[in-house]
């Protein structure tokens, strides 16, 4: 475990804090993309799926349940909880879960290590990793009014992308550890997809406004 | 299972 690993999980970690945090405290959920917190939920468990065949570490097990918790948790809220899914704007959160997920599955059946049910999975996920903030970022640029704490969370979720790269440009010089080729692509382009929302939120912390992306 | 087809990462 190096620096940037650790640092690019408690990122991603934070992330989801902060989310739940703001949906249970303010009981809102406004600016929220239920869109893409179902693709997590699903990442999560295509992915994960490997608690029950291999033990890796008490931190890695911990974590895995930590992420799968949260993320249903928040569909849940979303969806279930009294107060908490009058706030969701359905109107303005629109995109399509197929549009993403048949995609991603066509091409975890094409491009992947190896043919075995868990494997593809596990493929399917980090693809649709890669793309399941979009949703999320078309309704910040639809609601223009963005919230502190969704404007965080989309920072924090975006940091720990970026500090994935680094963590395996680290382990590739110190241990010669090879992610394999798919990771690398989905995860490029998973952080490429914040560049845009990285830019727009430095502009407004370094101007001391508050955060609006151009329509 | 073989040690390199761990995935160790989340």
């Amino acid at each position: 475990m190096n620096i940037f690993r650790l640092a690019g999980d408690m990122t991603h970690l934070a992330s989801v804090l902060v989310l739940l945090l703001k949906i249970h405290t303010i009981k809102s959920c406004a600016g929220v993309s239920l869109k893409t917190q179902e693709l997590y939920a699903l990442v999560f468990a295509t992915r994960y799926l490997d608690i029950f065949t291999d033990f890796i570490s008490v931190y890695n097990t911990v974590m895995k349940l930590i992420f799968l918790g949260s993320s249903f948790s928040i569909v849940w809220y979303i969806r279930r909880h009294k107060i908490v899914r009058r706030s969701y704007d359905k109107e303005q959160d629109t995109f399509r879960h197929y549009f993403l997920v048949l995609p991603c599955l066509l091409l975890a059946l094409l491009i992947h290590e190896k043919f075995t049910v868990k494997e593809l999975l596990w493929t399917f996920s980090i693809y649709l990793e890669a793309v399941a903030i979009l949703p999320q970022l078309v309704l910040l640029q639809r609601t223009r009014n963005i919230d502190n704490l969704t404007g965080q969370y989309v920072f924090l979720l975006g940091a720990y992308r970026s500090l994935y790269i680094l963590n395996w440009i680290y382990r590739y010089f110190t241990e010669r550890h090879f992610v394999h080729w798919i990771t690398w692509i989905a995860g490029l382009v998973q952080t490429l997809l914040y560049a845009d929302f990285f830019y727009y939120y430095f502009e407004s912390w370094k101007n001391n406004v508050k955060l609006q992306l151009p329509a | 299972i073989d040690q390199k087809d761990q995935k160790d990462e989340l």
